[in-house]
Protein backbone atom coordinates (compact mmCIF):
# COMPACT_ATOMS: atom_id res chain seq x y z
CA UNK A 1 0.00 0.00 0.00
CA UNK A 2 1.31 2.92 -1.19
CA UNK A 3 2.37 6.31 1.36
CA UNK A 4 0.38 9.34 0.98
CA UNK A 5 2.76 12.25 1.67
CA UNK A 6 1.46 15.68 1.82
CA UNK A 7 3.96 18.51 1.07
CA UNK A 8 2.35 21.49 2.89
CA UNK A 9 3.57 25.14 3.93
CA UNK A 10 1.02 28.37 4.14
CA UNK A 11 3.65 30.33 3.73
CA UNK A 12 4.24 31.04 -0.04
CA UNK A 13 7.20 30.68 -2.30
CA UNK A 14 8.83 28.34 0.15
CA UNK A 15 9.29 25.49 -2.27
CA UNK A 16 6.44 23.21 -2.02
CA UNK A 17 6.42 22.50 -5.54
CA UNK A 18 9.33 22.58 -6.47
CA UNK A 19 9.67 19.57 -3.97
CA UNK A 20 6.79 17.98 -5.26
CA UNK A 21 8.07 17.61 -8.57
CA UNK A 22 11.81 16.65 -7.79
CA UNK A 23 11.42 14.63 -5.03
CA UNK A 24 8.48 12.52 -7.21
CA UNK A 25 10.07 12.38 -10.13
CA UNK A 26 13.85 11.10 -8.23
CA UNK A 27 11.90 8.66 -6.08
CA UNK A 28 10.63 7.16 -9.68
CA UNK A 29 14.02 7.03 -10.80
CA UNK A 30 14.46 4.75 -7.64
CA UNK A 31 11.78 2.20 -9.47
CA UNK A 32 9.00 3.60 -7.11
CA UNK A 33 5.77 3.99 -8.27
CA UNK A 34 4.74 7.66 -8.15
CA UNK A 35 1.23 9.72 -8.03
CA UNK A 36 1.50 13.39 -7.90
CA UNK A 37 -1.97 15.09 -7.05
CA UNK A 38 -1.91 18.55 -7.73
CA UNK A 39 -4.37 20.08 -5.02
CA UNK A 40 -3.15 23.93 -5.99
CA UNK A 41 -5.55 25.92 -8.12
CA UNK A 42 -2.39 27.70 -9.21
CA UNK A 43 -1.07 24.16 -11.47
CA UNK A 44 2.44 24.99 -11.26
CA UNK A 45 3.10 20.91 -10.51
CA UNK A 46 0.91 20.14 -13.43
CA UNK A 47 2.87 23.15 -15.91
CA UNK A 48 5.95 22.55 -14.16
CA UNK A 49 5.84 18.86 -15.33
CA UNK A 50 5.24 20.08 -18.91
CA UNK A 51 1.14 19.17 -18.83
CA UNK A 52 -1.17 22.05 -20.24
CA UNK A 53 -3.57 22.84 -17.70
CA UNK A 54 -7.56 22.63 -18.82
CA UNK A 55 -6.68 20.60 -21.91
CA UNK A 56 -8.34 17.47 -20.55
CA UNK A 57 -11.87 17.42 -19.68
CA UNK A 58 -10.92 15.59 -16.02
CA UNK A 59 -8.96 17.62 -13.45
CA UNK A 60 -8.48 17.21 -9.54
CA UNK A 61 -11.62 19.44 -9.94
CA UNK A 62 -13.49 16.64 -11.33
CA UNK A 63 -12.53 14.18 -8.62
CA UNK A 64 -12.71 16.23 -5.78
CA UNK A 65 -16.10 18.53 -6.80
CA UNK A 66 -18.04 15.99 -8.76
CA UNK A 67 -16.94 12.93 -7.28
CA UNK A 68 -15.43 11.38 -10.25
CA UNK A 69 -13.22 8.30 -9.66
CA UNK A 70 -9.36 9.73 -10.07
CA UNK A 71 -8.20 6.78 -12.53
CA UNK A 72 -10.22 8.78 -15.36
CA UNK A 73 -7.98 11.86 -14.01
CA UNK A 74 -4.84 10.29 -13.85
CA UNK A 75 -1.78 11.39 -16.87
CA UNK A 76 1.26 9.60 -17.53
CA UNK A 77 4.68 12.62 -17.67
CA UNK A 78 7.63 12.73 -19.02
CA UNK A 79 9.49 10.76 -16.44
CA UNK A 80 8.68 6.72 -16.40
CA UNK A 81 6.90 5.75 -12.95
CA UNK A 82 5.59 9.48 -12.62
CA UNK A 83 1.79 9.93 -13.16
CA UNK A 84 -0.10 12.96 -12.31
CA UNK A 85 -3.92 14.11 -11.44
CA UNK A 86 -3.40 17.69 -13.39
CA UNK A 87 -4.93 21.03 -11.31
CA UNK A 88 -7.46 23.08 -13.23
CA UNK A 89 -7.98 27.40 -12.08
CA UNK A 90 -11.59 26.23 -11.10
CA UNK A 91 -10.36 24.48 -7.80
CA UNK A 92 -10.41 27.73 -6.46
CA UNK A 93 -13.95 27.59 -6.07
CA UNK A 94 -13.84 24.45 -4.31
CA UNK A 95 -14.13 26.03 -0.55
CA UNK A 96 -17.42 28.00 -1.73
CA UNK A 97 -18.49 25.12 -3.53
CA UNK A 98 -18.52 21.93 -0.69
CA UNK A 99 -19.01 25.06 2.04
CA UNK A 100 -22.55 22.84 3.07
CA UNK A 101 -20.93 19.64 1.85
CA UNK A 102 -20.70 16.98 4.77
CA UNK A 103 -17.70 15.84 5.20
CA UNK A 104 -16.08 18.31 2.87
CA UNK A 105 -12.53 17.73 4.73
CA UNK A 106 -12.44 14.03 3.49
CA UNK A 107 -13.28 13.81 -0.57
CA UNK A 108 -9.56 13.23 -1.64
CA UNK A 109 -8.67 11.05 0.76
CA UNK A 110 -11.84 8.68 -0.20
CA UNK A 111 -10.94 9.51 -3.78
CA UNK A 112 -7.23 8.31 -3.02
CA UNK A 113 -9.01 4.99 -1.64
CA UNK A 114 -8.75 2.84 -4.67
CA UNK A 115 -5.58 3.89 -6.46
CA UNK A 116 -3.67 3.34 -3.31
CA UNK A 117 -2.61 0.02 -4.29
CA UNK A 118 -1.25 1.02 -7.36
CA UNK A 119 1.05 3.20 -6.17
CA UNK A 120 4.58 2.95 -3.58
CA UNK A 121 3.97 7.05 -3.10
CA UNK A 122 1.10 9.70 -3.46
CA UNK A 123 2.24 13.08 -3.35
CA UNK A 124 0.11 16.19 -2.58
CA UNK A 125 1.37 19.41 -3.25
CA UNK A 126 -0.72 22.32 -1.16
CA UNK A 127 -1.33 25.53 -1.82
CA UNK A 128 0.12 28.46 0.10
CA UNK A 129 -2.79 28.62 2.33
CA UNK A 130 -4.45 26.17 5.33
CA UNK A 131 -7.71 26.81 3.59
CA UNK A 132 -10.02 23.41 2.42
CA UNK A 133 -7.59 21.62 -0.40
CA UNK A 134 -4.99 21.99 2.45
CA UNK A 135 -6.84 20.23 4.70
CA UNK A 136 -8.09 17.69 2.64
CA UNK A 137 -4.94 17.17 1.80
CA UNK A 138 -3.67 16.49 5.31
CA UNK A 139 -6.82 14.34 6.04
CA UNK A 140 -5.67 12.18 2.95
CA UNK A 141 -2.06 12.05 4.04
CA UNK A 142 -0.14 9.42 6.09
CA UNK A 143 1.89 11.93 6.51
CA UNK A 144 3.09 15.36 6.10
CA UNK A 145 6.77 17.09 4.77
CA UNK A 146 7.30 20.58 5.35
CA UNK A 147 9.55 22.96 3.43
CA UNK A 148 11.03 25.50 4.80
CA UNK A 149 12.94 28.23 3.30
CA UNK A 150 15.72 29.25 5.48
CA UNK A 151 13.71 33.29 5.98
CA UNK A 152 12.72 34.85 8.44
CA UNK A 153 8.96 35.06 7.58
CA UNK A 154 8.69 31.56 6.33
CA UNK A 155 10.20 30.28 9.60
CA UNK A 156 7.47 32.44 11.61
CA UNK A 157 4.62 30.39 9.75
CA UNK A 158 5.55 27.39 11.46
CA UNK A 159 3.93 27.51 14.66
CA UNK A 160 0.91 28.02 13.34
CA UNK A 161 1.24 24.64 10.74
CA UNK A 162 2.28 21.96 13.56
CA UNK A 163 -0.63 23.51 15.62
CA UNK A 164 -3.06 23.21 12.00
CA UNK A 165 -1.24 19.32 11.83
CA UNK A 166 -2.15 19.36 15.49
CA UNK A 167 -5.72 19.70 15.17
CA UNK A 168 -5.97 17.40 11.94
CA UNK A 169 -4.59 14.74 14.07
CA UNK A 170 -7.18 15.14 17.04
CA UNK A 171 -10.00 14.71 14.66
CA UNK A 172 -10.35 14.89 11.05
CA UNK A 173 -6.39 11.98 10.39
CA UNK A 174 -5.48 11.21 13.93
CA UNK A 175 -2.84 8.79 12.31
CA UNK A 176 -0.92 11.65 10.29
CA UNK A 177 2.39 11.73 11.05
CA UNK A 178 5.54 14.35 10.54
CA UNK A 179 7.71 13.22 8.28
CA UNK A 180 10.10 16.22 8.69
CA UNK A 181 11.07 19.64 7.64
CA UNK A 182 13.33 20.03 4.69
CA UNK A 183 15.30 23.46 4.81
CA UNK A 184 15.14 24.94 0.76
CA UNK A 185 16.63 27.76 -0.31
CA UNK A 186 19.77 27.71 1.55
CA UNK A 187 22.44 30.00 0.68
CA UNK A 188 25.51 29.81 2.43
CA UNK A 189 27.11 32.69 1.92
CA UNK A 190 24.20 34.66 3.98
CA UNK A 191 24.13 35.49 7.42
CA UNK A 192 20.08 34.77 7.36
CA UNK A 193 20.05 31.27 5.89
CA UNK A 194 22.91 30.14 8.32
CA UNK A 195 20.94 31.62 11.48
CA UNK A 196 17.15 29.84 10.08
CA UNK A 197 18.96 26.71 9.33
CA UNK A 198 20.98 26.93 13.00
CA UNK A 199 17.58 27.12 14.95
CA UNK A 200 15.56 24.84 12.91
CA UNK A 201 17.76 22.15 13.76
CA UNK A 202 18.32 23.18 17.18
CA UNK A 203 14.57 23.52 18.17
CA UNK A 204 13.13 20.10 15.64
CA UNK A 205 16.45 18.19 16.20
CA UNK A 206 15.66 14.73 13.83
CA UNK A 207 12.55 16.07 12.60
CA UNK A 208 14.97 18.04 10.30
CA UNK A 209 15.95 15.83 7.21
CA UNK A 210 19.70 15.89 6.82
CA UNK A 211 18.98 16.94 3.12
CA UNK A 212 19.09 20.77 3.19
CA UNK A 213 18.61 21.83 -1.18
CA UNK A 214 20.72 25.22 -1.94
CA UNK A 215 19.25 27.62 -3.62
CA UNK A 216 20.14 27.07 -7.20
CA UNK A 217 19.08 28.85 -10.62
CA UNK A 218 19.05 25.50 -12.46
CA UNK A 219 16.10 24.42 -10.62
CA UNK A 220 14.02 27.73 -10.56
CA UNK A 221 14.53 27.19 -14.80
CA UNK A 222 13.43 23.71 -15.24
CA UNK A 223 9.94 24.43 -14.90
CA UNK A 224 9.70 26.62 -17.71
CA UNK A 225 11.30 23.28 -20.08
CA UNK A 226 7.74 21.71 -18.21
CA UNK A 227 10.96 19.13 -16.75
CA UNK A 228 12.01 17.97 -13.46
CA UNK A 229 16.10 18.74 -12.72
CA UNK A 230 16.81 15.42 -13.61
CA UNK A 231 15.96 15.65 -16.49
CA UNK A 232 16.45 19.02 -17.38
CA UNK A 233 20.07 19.36 -15.51
CA UNK A 234 21.09 15.71 -14.57
CA UNK A 235 24.53 16.68 -13.28
CA UNK A 236 23.39 20.02 -11.54
CA UNK A 237 23.79 20.44 -7.18
CA UNK A 238 19.68 20.48 -7.20
CA UNK A 239 19.20 17.11 -9.48
CA UNK A 240 21.79 15.61 -6.84
CA UNK A 241 19.90 17.31 -3.68
CA UNK A 242 16.74 15.98 -4.50
CA UNK A 243 17.90 12.67 -5.59
CA UNK A 244 19.55 12.30 -2.27
CA UNK A 245 16.49 13.60 -0.43
CA UNK A 246 14.21 10.82 -2.10
CA UNK A 247 16.80 8.30 -0.29
CA UNK A 248 16.58 9.88 2.76
CA UNK A 249 12.64 9.80 2.88
CA UNK A 250 13.07 5.88 1.67
CA UNK A 251 15.25 5.39 4.89
CA UNK A 252 13.26 7.12 7.16
CA UNK A 253 9.65 5.78 5.87
CA UNK A 254 11.70 1.96 6.02
CA UNK A 255 12.76 2.67 9.89
CA UNK A 256 8.79 3.84 10.33
CA UNK B 1 -9.35 61.28 0.50
CA UNK B 2 -6.98 58.92 0.41
CA UNK B 3 -5.93 56.06 -2.02
CA UNK B 4 -6.78 52.54 -1.38
CA UNK B 5 -4.03 50.39 -2.97
CA UNK B 6 -4.03 46.70 -2.60
CA UNK B 7 -0.87 44.40 -3.02
CA UNK B 8 -2.03 41.58 -4.68
CA UNK B 9 -0.77 38.24 -6.20
CA UNK B 10 -2.09 35.00 -5.43
CA UNK B 11 1.61 33.50 -6.37
CA UNK B 12 2.75 32.88 -3.30
CA UNK B 13 6.40 34.71 -1.75
CA UNK B 14 6.74 37.10 -4.57
CA UNK B 15 7.21 40.14 -2.28
CA UNK B 16 3.97 41.48 -1.91
CA UNK B 17 4.38 41.64 2.21
CA UNK B 18 8.13 43.29 1.33
CA UNK B 19 6.51 45.98 -1.15
CA UNK B 20 3.79 46.42 1.44
CA UNK B 21 5.66 47.61 4.60
CA UNK B 22 8.28 49.24 2.52
CA UNK B 23 6.91 51.17 0.33
CA UNK B 24 4.60 52.20 2.83
CA UNK B 25 7.33 53.32 5.23
CA UNK B 26 8.98 55.02 2.19
CA UNK B 27 6.16 57.06 1.31
CA UNK B 28 5.27 57.78 5.03
CA UNK B 29 9.15 59.27 5.00
CA UNK B 30 8.18 61.46 1.99
CA UNK B 31 5.62 63.04 4.61
CA UNK B 32 2.68 61.26 3.34
CA UNK B 33 0.20 59.45 6.02
CA UNK B 34 -0.09 56.28 5.02
CA UNK B 35 -2.37 53.13 6.89
CA UNK B 36 -1.06 49.66 6.46
CA UNK B 37 -4.04 46.55 6.61
CA UNK B 38 -2.57 43.54 7.14
CA UNK B 39 -5.34 41.24 5.22
CA UNK B 40 -3.36 38.15 5.44
CA UNK B 41 -3.85 35.59 8.43
CA UNK B 42 0.09 34.59 8.41
CA UNK B 43 0.47 38.59 10.05
CA UNK B 44 3.65 38.92 8.21
CA UNK B 45 3.23 42.76 7.93
CA UNK B 46 2.36 42.76 11.57
CA UNK B 47 5.83 40.78 12.86
CA UNK B 48 7.62 42.91 10.05
CA UNK B 49 6.58 46.43 11.79
CA UNK B 50 7.74 44.79 15.31
CA UNK B 51 4.24 44.46 16.48
CA UNK B 52 3.50 41.12 18.33
CA UNK B 53 0.16 39.40 16.90
CA UNK B 54 -2.39 38.59 19.06
CA UNK B 55 -1.19 41.05 21.84
CA UNK B 56 -4.01 43.67 21.24
CA UNK B 57 -7.93 42.66 21.57
CA UNK B 58 -8.68 44.25 17.90
CA UNK B 59 -7.19 43.12 15.12
CA UNK B 60 -8.69 42.78 11.36
CA UNK B 61 -10.23 40.06 12.65
CA UNK B 62 -12.51 41.98 15.12
CA UNK B 63 -12.97 44.84 12.09
CA UNK B 64 -13.88 42.32 9.40
CA UNK B 65 -15.97 39.69 10.93
CA UNK B 66 -17.15 40.90 14.22
CA UNK B 67 -17.60 44.77 12.36
CA UNK B 68 -15.95 46.77 14.86
CA UNK B 69 -14.80 50.51 13.75
CA UNK B 70 -11.42 50.37 12.07
CA UNK B 71 -10.02 53.46 14.68
CA UNK B 72 -10.73 50.96 17.54
CA UNK B 73 -8.01 48.09 15.57
CA UNK B 74 -5.30 51.11 14.48
CA UNK B 75 -1.60 50.92 15.72
CA UNK B 76 1.49 53.41 14.66
CA UNK B 77 4.49 51.78 14.20
CA UNK B 78 8.25 52.69 14.67
CA UNK B 79 7.81 54.96 11.76
CA UNK B 80 6.83 58.18 12.18
CA UNK B 81 3.44 58.50 9.72
CA UNK B 82 2.82 55.37 9.38
CA UNK B 83 -0.04 53.41 11.16
CA UNK B 84 -0.97 49.39 11.13
CA UNK B 85 -4.41 47.27 11.70
CA UNK B 86 -2.55 44.10 12.73
CA UNK B 87 -3.51 40.75 11.36
CA UNK B 88 -4.52 37.87 13.76
CA UNK B 89 -4.16 34.16 12.97
CA UNK B 90 -8.23 33.58 13.46
CA UNK B 91 -8.71 35.98 10.55
CA UNK B 92 -7.59 32.15 8.69
CA UNK B 93 -11.10 31.71 9.63
CA UNK B 94 -12.86 34.07 8.08
CA UNK B 95 -13.65 32.56 4.45
CA UNK B 96 -15.95 30.06 6.06
CA UNK B 97 -17.26 32.07 8.94
CA UNK B 98 -18.55 34.69 6.41
CA UNK B 99 -20.14 32.22 3.90
CA UNK B 100 -23.83 33.20 4.53
CA UNK B 101 -23.39 36.81 5.23
CA UNK B 102 -24.94 39.01 2.54
CA UNK B 103 -22.24 41.69 0.76
CA UNK B 104 -19.37 39.31 2.53
CA UNK B 105 -16.83 41.00 0.01
CA UNK B 106 -18.11 44.65 1.13
CA UNK B 107 -16.79 44.41 4.81
CA UNK B 108 -13.30 45.97 4.31
CA UNK B 109 -14.38 48.26 2.36
CA UNK B 110 -17.25 49.67 4.72
CA UNK B 111 -15.03 49.56 6.86
CA UNK B 112 -12.41 51.80 5.70
CA UNK B 113 -14.88 54.14 4.19
CA UNK B 114 -14.43 56.51 8.37
CA UNK B 115 -10.54 56.01 7.61
CA UNK B 116 -10.15 57.21 4.37
CA UNK B 117 -10.19 61.17 4.92
CA UNK B 118 -7.17 60.61 8.07
CA UNK B 119 -4.83 58.89 5.51
CA UNK B 120 -3.51 59.79 2.24
CA UNK B 121 -2.77 56.16 1.33
CA UNK B 122 -3.94 53.23 2.56
CA UNK B 123 -2.19 49.99 2.09
CA UNK B 124 -3.42 46.49 2.08
CA UNK B 125 -1.34 43.75 2.15
CA UNK B 126 -3.12 40.43 0.99
CA UNK B 127 -2.39 36.59 1.45
CA UNK B 128 -1.47 34.47 -1.57
CA UNK B 129 -4.90 33.45 -3.07
CA UNK B 130 -7.65 34.89 -4.72
CA UNK B 131 -10.07 33.98 -1.68
CA UNK B 132 -12.46 35.97 0.11
CA UNK B 133 -9.95 38.37 1.88
CA UNK B 134 -7.91 38.98 -1.48
CA UNK B 135 -11.70 40.45 -2.09
CA UNK B 136 -12.36 42.24 0.35
CA UNK B 137 -9.07 43.75 -0.79
CA UNK B 138 -9.69 44.14 -4.16
CA UNK B 139 -13.26 45.34 -3.71
CA UNK B 140 -11.94 48.04 -0.88
CA UNK B 141 -9.16 48.93 -3.15
CA UNK B 142 -8.55 52.44 -5.65
CA UNK B 143 -6.04 50.33 -7.46
CA UNK B 144 -4.04 47.02 -7.35
CA UNK B 145 -0.28 46.98 -7.75
CA UNK B 146 1.24 43.40 -8.47
CA UNK B 147 4.62 42.49 -7.40
CA UNK B 148 5.88 39.92 -10.00
CA UNK B 149 8.73 38.06 -8.73
CA UNK B 150 11.21 37.32 -12.14
CA UNK B 151 10.49 33.54 -11.73
CA UNK B 152 8.54 31.42 -14.91
CA UNK B 153 5.71 30.34 -11.87
CA UNK B 154 5.09 33.59 -10.81
CA UNK B 155 4.68 34.90 -14.75
CA UNK B 156 2.04 32.05 -15.28
CA UNK B 157 -0.03 33.20 -12.62
CA UNK B 158 -0.38 36.46 -13.75
CA UNK B 159 -2.94 35.74 -16.50
CA UNK B 160 -5.32 34.39 -13.19
CA UNK B 161 -5.02 37.10 -11.56
CA UNK B 162 -5.85 39.86 -13.98
CA UNK B 163 -8.97 37.57 -15.16
CA UNK B 164 -9.85 38.07 -11.37
CA UNK B 165 -9.35 41.69 -11.28
CA UNK B 166 -11.56 41.89 -14.53
CA UNK B 167 -14.24 39.93 -12.93
CA UNK B 168 -14.11 42.44 -9.99
CA UNK B 169 -14.08 44.94 -11.83
CA UNK B 170 -17.33 43.83 -13.79
CA UNK B 171 -19.45 43.55 -10.49
CA UNK B 172 -18.18 44.04 -7.14
CA UNK B 173 -15.72 47.26 -7.94
CA UNK B 174 -16.20 48.67 -11.41
CA UNK B 175 -13.57 51.59 -10.52
CA UNK B 176 -10.93 49.38 -9.65
CA UNK B 177 -8.07 50.53 -12.11
CA UNK B 178 -4.24 48.41 -12.29
CA UNK B 179 -1.91 50.88 -10.70
CA UNK B 180 0.81 48.84 -12.63
CA UNK B 181 2.99 45.43 -12.28
CA UNK B 182 6.42 46.02 -9.73
CA UNK B 183 9.27 43.36 -10.82
CA UNK B 184 10.60 42.17 -7.73
CA UNK B 185 13.87 39.83 -6.60
CA UNK B 186 15.57 40.85 -9.97
CA UNK B 187 19.02 39.12 -10.08
CA UNK B 188 20.88 40.34 -12.95
CA UNK B 189 23.36 37.56 -13.17
CA UNK B 190 20.70 34.57 -14.41
CA UNK B 191 19.24 34.41 -17.59
CA UNK B 192 15.87 33.71 -16.26
CA UNK B 193 15.42 37.11 -14.66
CA UNK B 194 15.92 38.80 -17.80
CA UNK B 195 13.75 36.34 -19.77
CA UNK B 196 11.24 37.40 -17.39
CA UNK B 197 11.88 40.98 -17.17
CA UNK B 198 12.03 41.37 -20.85
CA UNK B 199 8.52 39.32 -21.71
CA UNK B 200 6.61 40.72 -19.27
CA UNK B 201 8.13 44.96 -20.32
CA UNK B 202 7.20 43.88 -23.85
CA UNK B 203 3.44 42.42 -23.34
CA UNK B 204 2.76 44.46 -20.30
CA UNK B 205 4.50 48.01 -21.36
CA UNK B 206 3.70 51.10 -19.93
CA UNK B 207 1.87 48.78 -16.89
CA UNK B 208 5.14 48.07 -15.79
CA UNK B 209 6.77 50.11 -13.09
CA UNK B 210 9.94 51.37 -14.20
CA UNK B 211 11.67 50.78 -10.83
CA UNK B 212 12.97 47.27 -10.53
CA UNK B 213 13.61 45.46 -7.18
CA UNK B 214 16.63 43.67 -7.57
CA UNK B 215 17.08 40.64 -5.05
CA UNK B 216 18.97 41.63 -1.44
CA UNK B 217 19.58 39.48 1.55
CA UNK B 218 19.08 42.90 3.21
CA UNK B 219 15.64 42.87 2.30
CA UNK B 220 14.93 39.67 3.86
CA UNK B 221 17.06 40.19 6.61
CA UNK B 222 15.13 43.57 8.10
CA UNK B 223 12.11 41.56 9.05
CA UNK B 224 14.28 39.66 11.33
CA UNK B 225 14.45 43.47 13.06
CA UNK B 226 10.72 44.66 13.29
CA UNK B 227 11.99 47.54 10.77
CA UNK B 228 11.34 48.44 6.94
CA UNK B 229 14.57 48.54 5.43
CA UNK B 230 14.64 52.06 5.02
CA UNK B 231 15.36 51.76 9.17
CA UNK B 232 17.49 48.66 9.03
CA UNK B 233 19.83 49.67 5.99
CA UNK B 234 19.14 53.09 5.03
CA UNK B 235 22.24 52.95 2.53
CA UNK B 236 21.45 49.97 1.02
CA UNK B 237 20.05 49.14 -2.61
CA UNK B 238 17.21 47.77 -1.41
CA UNK B 239 15.96 50.75 0.58
CA UNK B 240 16.82 53.09 -2.56
CA UNK B 241 14.74 51.29 -4.82
CA UNK B 242 12.03 51.46 -2.37
CA UNK B 243 12.27 54.89 -1.94
CA UNK B 244 12.50 55.14 -5.99
CA UNK B 245 9.40 53.17 -6.06
CA UNK B 246 7.19 55.24 -3.24
CA UNK B 247 8.18 58.55 -5.43
CA UNK B 248 7.04 56.38 -8.95
CA UNK B 249 3.85 55.36 -7.48
CA UNK B 250 3.25 59.78 -6.19
CA UNK B 251 3.80 60.07 -9.59
CA UNK B 252 2.20 58.07 -11.96
CA UNK B 253 -0.74 59.09 -9.12
CA UNK B 254 -0.83 62.71 -10.03
CA UNK B 255 -1.12 61.48 -13.62
CA UNK B 256 -4.16 59.72 -13.15
N1 LIG C 1 16.23 25.59 -4.21
C1 LIG C 1 15.80 26.53 -5.02
N2 LIG C 1 16.70 27.38 -5.55
C2 LIG C 1 16.27 28.40 -6.35
N3 LIG C 1 14.99 28.63 -6.69
C3 LIG C 1 14.06 27.80 -6.19
C4 LIG C 1 14.41 26.70 -5.34
N4 LIG C 1 13.26 26.06 -5.00
C5 LIG C 1 12.26 26.72 -5.60
N5 LIG C 1 12.73 27.76 -6.33
C6 LIG C 1 11.98 28.76 -7.11
O1 LIG C 1 11.37 29.62 -6.14
C7 LIG C 1 10.02 29.89 -6.50
C8 LIG C 1 9.12 29.34 -5.40
O2 LIG C 1 9.17 27.93 -5.38
P1 LIG C 1 7.82 27.04 -5.49
O3 LIG C 1 6.91 27.64 -6.49
O4 LIG C 1 8.22 25.64 -5.63
O5 LIG C 1 7.27 27.30 -4.02
P2 LIG C 1 5.80 26.97 -3.48
O6 LIG C 1 5.93 26.86 -2.01
O7 LIG C 1 5.26 25.82 -4.22
O8 LIG C 1 5.00 28.31 -3.88
P3 LIG C 1 3.41 28.55 -3.66
O9 LIG C 1 3.31 28.92 -2.21
O10 LIG C 1 3.05 29.68 -4.59
O11 LIG C 1 2.73 27.26 -4.00
C9 LIG C 1 9.78 29.24 -7.85
O12 LIG C 1 9.99 30.21 -8.84
C10 LIG C 1 10.85 28.15 -7.91
O13 LIG C 1 11.26 27.88 -9.21
N1 LIG D 1 13.98 41.89 -3.23
C1 LIG D 1 14.17 40.90 -2.37
N2 LIG D 1 15.39 40.36 -2.24
C2 LIG D 1 15.61 39.32 -1.40
N3 LIG D 1 14.66 38.75 -0.63
C3 LIG D 1 13.42 39.24 -0.72
C4 LIG D 1 13.10 40.34 -1.57
N4 LIG D 1 11.78 40.62 -1.43
C5 LIG D 1 11.31 39.73 -0.53
N5 LIG D 1 12.29 38.91 -0.09
C6 LIG D 1 12.17 37.77 0.84
O1 LIG D 1 11.53 36.74 0.11
C7 LIG D 1 10.53 36.11 0.93
C8 LIG D 1 9.17 36.33 0.29
O2 LIG D 1 8.82 37.68 0.33
P1 LIG D 1 7.42 38.14 0.97
O3 LIG D 1 7.15 37.37 2.19
O4 LIG D 1 7.42 39.62 1.04
O5 LIG D 1 6.45 37.67 -0.19
P2 LIG D 1 4.86 37.54 -0.13
O6 LIG D 1 4.41 37.60 -1.54
O7 LIG D 1 4.33 38.53 0.82
O8 LIG D 1 4.69 36.06 0.46
P3 LIG D 1 3.27 35.35 0.81
O9 LIG D 1 2.75 34.89 -0.53
O10 LIG D 1 3.61 34.23 1.74
O11 LIG D 1 2.42 36.40 1.45
C9 LIG D 1 10.65 36.74 2.31
O12 LIG D 1 11.47 35.92 3.10
C10 LIG D 1 11.31 38.09 2.04
O13 LIG D 1 12.08 38.53 3.12
MG1 LIG E 1 3.38 25.67 -5.18
MG1 LIG F 1 2.96 38.21 2.41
Amino acid sequence: MGRVVAIANQKGGVGKTTTAINLGACLAELGQRVLLCDVDPQGNATTGLGIAKGEREESMYQVIIEGDPMRDAVLPTAVEGLHIVPSSVDLAGAEVELVTTEHREYRLRTALEPMRPRYDFVILDCPPSLGLMTLNALTAADSVLIPLQCEYYAMEGLTQLLRTVQLVQGGLNPSLKIDGIVLTMFDGRTNLSIQVADEVKRYYRDKVYRTVVPRSVRLSEAPSHGRPISRYDPRSRGSEVYRELAKEVLMRGEAG
